[in-house]
């Protein structure tokens, strides 16, 4: 997506060989123009599919998320990390491992919004190691639902994340694919 | 707000006499719809005030708050309430207790995307101690910066929060007014 690769080139920050930053229009700072647009860009990708639901995560999934959501004309569920004062009972589960923490910690979906045979779109803002978007997809299975896709903003192509769920045949659109971040450089992968 | 009412009186469970589920369309699922009608709101009642920026918290102020933005052409910012990845330098910091959990937690906020001079609009999705409001406040003086007002989804009314806010002389616009939450019924309060 042009306009997400521009604002990576433009705005982004090459932190170290792993990661990028994307504070001011993404993860702190959001751009509700971009956003829109990214709303849009996914409802184009996945027009003939019949999503029935959006499935995301706290905190930078919301965004995207709630704008394709809009342009797609279905509801959106975001996964919470944490306990909250009124998520409580009735819920899917699955642990998501982080790498860098060295640790797993639940994410949790009420049972009450995906239906058997829905067809639910994941999308999150990062695609990395994928343990997010691997336990996401855990949940979608958990309810008998389908899982249409997985859309991600960026997708960092010399992580493990891609090619694990492209392995386990779920489609994956990713918007913007990052080859390399050496040498302080953003170095894009083509589209798939 | 009547949309938002009539959510609330449609799919707002009463848990007990402090606190109304609205899992189903704003703090867990999100209605699109619904948001985007909360952006167009606000973005009306606040049209005369030349707001420059729009700041939240994550999560449920997110959806919300990014509608608003795209309504009313400003960038939005979430700020954070456990540590991110990229979000580790130069930081505005408040502490915001919770009564509930009896302890206090430090939100932050980047420096760089709050100038001295701007109009920021606060949004968030309930009021009710008005902590959290605070605190966010509490940041946007700590950058110089004013605050054009808060503008909140559902306002407690039988909380302090509401009364704390307009005794500090901001400006509140609450979408909706809980007078009571006794009986398992919701009462509403009238506009202000
Ligand atoms: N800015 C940035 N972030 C990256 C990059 N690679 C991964 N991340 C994000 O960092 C967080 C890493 O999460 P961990 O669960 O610790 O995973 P990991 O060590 O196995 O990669 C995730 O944020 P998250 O859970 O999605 O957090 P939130 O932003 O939604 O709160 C992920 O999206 C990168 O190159 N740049
Ligand atoms: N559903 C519901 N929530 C309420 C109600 N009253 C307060 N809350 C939410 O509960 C959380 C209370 O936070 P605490 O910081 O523990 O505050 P408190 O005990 O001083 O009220 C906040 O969620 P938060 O920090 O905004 O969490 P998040 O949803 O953004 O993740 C607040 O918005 C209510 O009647 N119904």
């Amino acid at each position: 997506m042009k306009l997400l690769k521009e604002k990576i080139v433009n705005e982004g920050i090459v932190l170290n060989e792993n990661v990028l930053k994307v504070d001011s229009f993404i993860n702190h700072q959001m751009d509700p123009v971009l956003m829109k647009e990214i709303g849009k860009e996914f409802a184009e990708r996945f027009k003939d599919d019949k999503v029935s639901k959006i499935l995301t995560i706290e905190s930078s999934g919301i965004a995207p998320a709630i704008m394709a959501g809009l342009e797609m004309g279905v509801q959106v569920i975001f996964a919470r990390k944490r306990k909250s004062l009124t998520l409580t009972e009735n819920l899917y589960t699955s642990s998501v491992y982080s790498f860098t923490k060295q640790e797993s910690n639940d994410i949790t979906v009420s049972k009450q919004y995906i239906e058997p045979g829905e067809n639910v779109l994941i999308i999150d803002d990062f695609l990395a190691n994928g343990q997010a978007a691997l336990g996401l997809a855990e949940i979608v299975q958990q309810a008998k639902a389908n899982i249409s896709g997985i859309g991600v903003l960026i997708e960092k192509s010399f992580q493990p994340g891609a090619e694990e769920l492209l392995a386990k045949g779920y489609r994956l659109e990713s918007l913007a694919r990052i080859a390399s971040l050496n040498n302080k450089q953003v170095e894009f992968a083509p589209e798939r």
